[in-house]
């Protein structure tokens, strides 16, 4: 479902470019439930960056779904990621103005969902994430982990067949990360294709392979025993 | 150094009031190591805003370095935090127009150190946490563990006695955070106050003490043994 050949991504800056990935391929078959490892600026978040296509590679190729995503014009790229694609962000980018419940439903007001379906919807997810008593609290009147669930909860609206999660149970207890966890695992179960970004070991057992990067290349491609 | 006694916060929402923090009371001494645990939204960052004077309690009373932080007046006030705390916050609140360098800067400019000082010490901070060769990229040209290590330089460039961090190490691999953590034991050998408000049990174990929290209560005090 995701093939990616060569995939570079280069910064220019001033003086020097940055080479934040260099010559990365691999193939992710659906269904699969994928981490991505490395240390701090290794390119991890770049190359969600890239398969979510919010952003574009410098070189090489990005086949989503077998559809070469470089050919697609802005908003066909828009209503295919839309559609295919949950994506949680490493800093949540949550609209500030907007309560949990309405920035959970906006995924679905593009998507041309009707009023009645969506409160039913959002109010669901917002449970599955033990959210359902903050719905109308902003950002700002919410903790940490309370934001990042929000993040994720709007990801899964669309119910999207493939969920690109980068460091999901970062500012989460270990409790409500296992919590998370669980919801990611009924998904994949159902056929949803996971990629998610962890530092932490113990989530990463929870998955069934394990992509390791160091300095924008990717070096380990290894299965997790007894996940 | 830290005396807080029935600390109370109260959140006012449209239709009730939300306890993010109830009758919390206990003392830290100086040298302490301590860490702040709990599930998700069980008010540690409010407890952390509380300690670093940048949030005032509903009810209750704050003692630092013996001083009654409700009779400071703001700037006072202002005065007395920059100089005796360091705080790294949970979502690192960098300012966005600023690089690297000149927001690890920005207290030691409201401290009045002089440019040639300020070159120095900067550099050596950014070099502590690994970031020498980012000094110049803007939040927006760093990874989300870059970031979070400039809201930690950032936070001891003024040579606090009170280290106040939530989740410093949420965003970092095992390695970086382990380098962190070996920084703030130093730190701490030196004399320095630390109190962290973490999720990762390893990260806990660096620590000597744990004030476990549950729904804005104080529900947990003891020794980490062996730290
Ligand atoms: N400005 C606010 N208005 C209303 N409620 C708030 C506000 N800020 C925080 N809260 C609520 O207070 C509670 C405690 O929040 P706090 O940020 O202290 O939690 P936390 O323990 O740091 O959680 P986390 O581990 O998720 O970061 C949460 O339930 C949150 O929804
Ligand atoms: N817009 C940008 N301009 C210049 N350099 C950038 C930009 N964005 C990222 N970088 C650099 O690219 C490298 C990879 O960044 P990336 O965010 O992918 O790392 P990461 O593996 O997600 O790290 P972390 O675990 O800390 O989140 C980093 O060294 C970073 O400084
Ligand atoms: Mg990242
Ligand atoms: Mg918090």
């Amino acid at each position: 479902i995701i093939v990616v050949e060569e995939l570079t991504k280069i910064y220019k800056m001033e003086t020097f470019e940055l080479q934040a990935l260099q010559n990365v391929s691999f193939k992710i078959y659906p269904g699969e439930f994928v981490s991505v490892m490395g240390p701090s600026g290794s390119g991890k978040s770049t190359l969600m960056n890239l398969l979510g296509c919010l952003d574009t590679p410098t070189s090489g190729r990005y086949l989503l779904d077998q559809q070469d995503v470089s050919m697609l014009k802005d908003n066909t790229l828009a209503t295919f990621r839309n559609k295919k694609i949950g994506f949680v962000f490493q800093s949540f980018n949550l609209l500030p103005r907007l309560d949990a419940f309405q920035n959970v439903e906006l995924p679905l007001i593009y998507a041309g969902v009707s009023r009645v379906e969506r409160n039913e919807i959002v109010k669901q997810f917002l449970a599955k994430v033990g959210l359902e008593d903050r719905m109308h609290h902003r950002p700002n009147q919410l903790s940490g982990g309370q934001t990042q669930r929000v993040a994720i909860a709007r990801a899964l609206v669309n119910d999207p067949s493939i969920i690109l999660a980068d460091e999901p149970t970062g500012n989460l207890d270990t409790r409500s990360g296992e919590e998370i966890m669980q919801i990611f695992q009924t998904l994949n179960d159902e056929g949803k294709t996971i990629i998610l970004v962890t530092h932490e070991h113990d989530i990463s057992l929870h998955t069934k392979r394990i992509l390791s990067f160091r300095d924008g290349q990717l070096v380990g491609d290894k299965k997790v025993e007894n996940p």
